[in-house]
């Protein structure tokens, strides 16, 4: 079962009871699942339940090495997507992307790796 | 003898008293003691913003670039104070080889400090130092510090 | 010493920094 890892996240993320949810607060860090993907194509689903005023999240894909004392897409390891103005981050480099999304949005990550290794 | 909550409770009230910022002859502007201090004396808190580490990299970039002389100061893996533009007089703490003083990074009430506490006993007039224990680096920082056992490099 | 440095702010205490939901950003959209 694909969870939020325990051993793998920013220790001050507060992981929910059945590891489907986190909650974090003050700057940003970052979380990753317990499995990882290495070809083929793969998708998830990430719902906002609930988004105080102030606060974003930067949701996507990270690399084993990605620092998770930064908000995802900080470094080459990651690619995210920002809940303020919608925007893609990839290495510090904010690009124009959608509208922004928030609490009740459901977002969806689809990932196209070649099939061989 | 105190626990250390209570000596860091006093030092807020004392530090002030004890020590002054003035001319140094190791380099720039030093911390000074204005009366005699004993050995094992809790002198002064290296304070500023705690910060995390992540955001080191960036910062020093910032400053580098600005031309502004970088004071930060390790707390352990997780922050660091950063007292180059909100600090106190602790950052003017010169290093030396053969120091009068030394750092250590105490527990209080559940928030990390890092404290300067004396060697050994201290005359007034005496510039104040300690060993900064920089990592060993390609790119080496001079010493300065004027003492015997000078290790020449700062790291 | 402070008054030499105008943007220098000194403290008694150490202060938590608050980031910015920008803070790692080197540009934004």
């Amino acid at each position: 079962t694909v969870l939020l890892a325990l051993h793998d996240r920013a220790p001050q993320l507060r992981i929910s009871e059945d590891r489907l949810s986190v909650t974090g607060e003050k700057g940003y860090c970052m979380v990753r699942s317990t499995h990882a993907v290495s070809r083929g194509s793969w998708y998830f689903e990430v719902t906002v339940d609930d988004m105080k005023d102030g606060s974003a999240a930067r949701l996507g894909w990270a690399q084993e090495y990605a620092n998770l004392q930064a908000p995802l897409g900080y470094d080459k390891f990651g690619y995210a997507w920002r809940s303020r103005k919608g925007t893609r981050f990839h290495e510090s480099r904010g690009k124009h992307y959608s509208s922004s999304y928030g609490e009740g949005d459901v977002l969806g990550f689809l990932i196209v790796l070649p099939n061989d290794i | 003898s105190l626990p250390m909550a209570m000596r860091f409770r006093h030092l807020r009230e004392t530090a002030k008293i004890t020590v002054g910022v003035f001319r140094s002859d190791i380099h720039g502007r030093g911390l000074f003691c204005l009366r005699d201090i004993d050995g094992g004396e809790m002198v002064i808190e290296y304070a500023g913003e705690v910060i995390r580490s992540s955001l080191t990299d960036k910062r020093e970039k910032y400053y580098t670039a600005k031309g502004i002389g970088c004071y930060m100061f390790r707390i352990d893996d997780k922050s660091v104070i950063d007292a180059t533009m909100k600090g106190n007089a602790a950052r003017f703490i010169n290093h030396s080889c053969e120091p009068n003083c030394y750092s250590k990074v105490v527990d209080i009430l559940g928030k990390k400090h890092i404290l300067i506490f004396a060697l050994r006993k201290i005359i007034q007039g005496e510039e104040l130092t300690y060993d900064y224990k920089f990592p060993l680096e390609e790119d080496k920082i001079n010493c300065h510090c004027l003492s015997r056992k000078c290790r020449k490099y700062l790291n | 010493w402070s008054a030499f440095a105008p943007d220098f702010k000194e403290l008694d205490e150490n202060v938590e920094y608050e980031e910015r939901e920008s803070e790692f950003d080197l540009s934004d959209e």
